[in-house]
């Protein structure tokens, strides 16, 4: 994109190709640029880096940056979902990491009674964070791993218990009722709120919505994680995830580390995904 | 949909004679649309939507179709061709064994999509090894073995920590098992990560795999193109597996990939059970992609 000072057709067709590049959806990047070329003529922008400037900042103020950290809300029980492959377990052990070092006591429920190697996989990032685990055998209700793990939370009081499930397609209405019942169990016999967390993967287009939206109607989301933005996508349909549902994005993922975990600063989200 | 849409861009042409400029802007307008909202990449769909308007401009318009359903065709055809044939086929060299290794994005369903292969072979008369290339991710060997246990196909997993070892070692064991088609699962990785990429195409260089298959998410957006360019000069793969397709994803991405590096859709993955992978069909695919 020319950061030159010429407000030209080309200058605005480009940015339209950066926007649509990053995910943002062709008929949100159409009412953004058009509300933008707009605001540039009304306010006399003076070039591009100017008009930039503008519209990372509309971009920034579409998040809500004063949302409380659910994670930190203590004790409290969050349910991590979302569709397969998009760094679930992973997530829940960099959380599980970072509470702990901050001196919170974390719990987990291996919730992924289904894929294969799924609680080995949670059992290695629970020996990495030094926190306790809840399973049962592969092939095991999720709901019954739920109850346990929520039965265990009740007695020791965690400040933080988060419940592994396993990856699901939200157009999928068994497992979307599988995952409505484990949230049933959990708010039923959890002394301390239960909270759900959806975890999208920054490289989704925009079946992203579709799947957002399937999981909040389903379960009422509290907030979401955006992941691999360590790569070259710029997880631009969390744009039109938070217009539409208003969720806080409660953490962005940068890697496969336990470190690799960052809060979401709407500025600089908003100035990578205009580039 | 884009049928009903187009329908309406020519609710007021007299259904003869051929389609104007101004007739086709507005149609061509509308398949930018639901291209870009199916994920295809929008370079892709500048050229693609160029493609179109010169076969739709002077269009005859049949007698027996309206416009709208002139220009569908049109778009379907070339959609279907630009996904390429339907003859896409695991070749071997006749080398034994027969070296397969995929590689992808973290996630995309790769350990997935080898156990399904590897299943797949063994209906075909082969004698498969799974061969447990990621040695990074938590317990990524142990999911391996899990599926060989599951389809009784066996697993190689070696003793080494370099995935490039491991690799050679892999088909080692299959000549000393009589296994005559050794099938190698790698590490997800970014197409950014610079020795993440060298590694790959040192496994690539160690074992000459027969065919390698980039494996693709069908949900993944504009990024898809940037990806499979950069895996593509740095390993070459040969043919690609697009997954998740038993979801409600259009699948852009498909049509991307296969534009911007010219290599074909193989296997479609529909499910997470290891008989969930079947033989990619480009006419599915783009009634898919229109929605
Ligand atoms: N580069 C990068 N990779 C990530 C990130 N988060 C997760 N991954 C990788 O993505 C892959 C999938 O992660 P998982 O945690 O297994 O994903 P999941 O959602 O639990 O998957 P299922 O349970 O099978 O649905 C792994 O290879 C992770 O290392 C991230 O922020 N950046
Ligand atoms: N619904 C559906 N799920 C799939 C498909 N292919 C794979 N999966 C699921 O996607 C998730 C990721 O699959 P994996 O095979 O672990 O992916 P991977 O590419 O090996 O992941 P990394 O090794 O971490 O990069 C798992 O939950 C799989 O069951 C598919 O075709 N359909
Ligand atoms: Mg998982
Ligand atoms: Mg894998």
């Amino acid at each position: 994109l020319r950061k030159g000072p010429d407000l030209d057709d080309e200058f605005w067709e480009d940015l339209e190709d950066t926007l649509v590049g990053a995910d943002i959806g062709a008929t949100a990047v159409t009412e953004i640029v058009d509300r933008l070329r707009d605001s540039a003529a009304r306010q006399a922008l003076p070039d591009a880096a100017a008009v930039l400037d503008h519209l990372a900042g509309e971009l920034a103020r579409e998040f809500d940056s004063d949302a409380a950290d659910l994670l930190a809300e203590g004790p409290v029980v969050v349910l991590v979902v979302g569709v397969n492959g998009t760094g679930k377990t992973t997530t829940v052990g960099k959380i599980a990491t970072e509470a702990a070092r901050a001196g919170r006591s974390v719990l987990l429920g291996s919730g992924d009674t289904y894929r294969a190697a799924a609680v080995e996989q949670l059992d290695i990032w629970a020996e990495r964070a030094g926190v306790p685990v809840v399973r049962r055998e592969r092939g095991a209700d999720p709901a019954a791993v739920t109850f346990d793990t929520v039965k265990q939370a009740n007695e020791t009081r965690p400040d933080l218990t988060l419940i592994d499930t396993a990856g699901r397609l939200h157009t999928s209405a068994d497992l979307m009722r599988e995952l409505q019942k484990v949230q049933r169990i959990a708010k039923r016999e959890s002394d301390a709120p239960v909270r759900s967390l959806l975890v999208m993967d920054a490289t989704t287009g925009q079946n992203g919505l579709s799947q957002a939206r399937e999981f909040h109607a389903a379960l009422d989301l509290d907030g979401l994680v955006l992941t691999k933005l360590d790569g070259t996508a710029k997880g631009g349909i969390a744009v039109a995830v938070v217009r539409e549902l208003g969720l806080p994005i409660v953490r962005i993922g940068v890697g496969e580390s336990a470190d690799d975990l960052k809060p979401f600063v709407p500025d600089e989200f908003a100035r990578a995904l205009v580039g | 949909n884009l049928s009903q849409r187009l329908q309406t861009v020519f609710a007021g042409l007299t259904g003869k004679g051929r389609l104007s400029d101004a007739d086709v802007d507005a149609a061509m307008r509308e398949i930018r649309l639901a291209l870009l909202e199916a994920d295809v990449n929008f370079r892709v769909v500048k050229e693609f939507v160029a493609r179109v308007r010169e076969r739709a401009v002077g269009a005859d318009v049949a007698k027996s179709l309206t416009p709208g359903q002139t220009v569908i065709r049109i778009v379907l055809e070339e959609l279907t061709e630009l996904l390429g044939g339907t003859d896409a086929r695991l070749v071997f060299t006749g080398r034994i064994p027969g070296v397969v290794m995929l590689v992808g994005l973290q996630g995309s369903g790769k350990t997935t999509a080898s156990a399904k292969l590897a299943n797949l072979m063994r209906k075909q008369g082969k004698r498969p090894l799974l061969v447990a290339g990621d040695v990074y991710r938590p317990a990524a060997i142990d999911q391996l073995e899990a599926l060989g246990r599951e389809l009784d196909i066996p697993v190689y997993r070696g003793e080494s920590s370099d995935p490039v070892e491991i690799a050679r070692a892999g088909v080692k064991e299959a000549v000393a098992q009589m296994r005559d088609v050794v099938i190698i699962d790698t590490a997800g990785r970014l197409h950014v990560d610079e020795e993440m990429m060298t590694e790959a195409a040192r496994i690539k260089d160690a074992v000459r795999p027969d065919q390698i298959l980039m494996v693709v998410d069908a949900m993944t957006g504009q990024d898809a193109v940037t990806a499979a360019q950069a895996f593509s000069e740095r390993v070459d793969f040969d043919a690609v597996i697009v997954t998740k397709l038993d979801g409600d994803a259009r699948g852009g991405a498909a049509l991307s990939v296969k534009h911007v590096t010219g290599k074909p859709i193989m296997f479609a993955g529909v499910g997470e059970k290891l008989d969930a992978l079947e033989q990619f069909h480009p006419d599915r695919m783009a009634k898919r992609i229109l929605g």
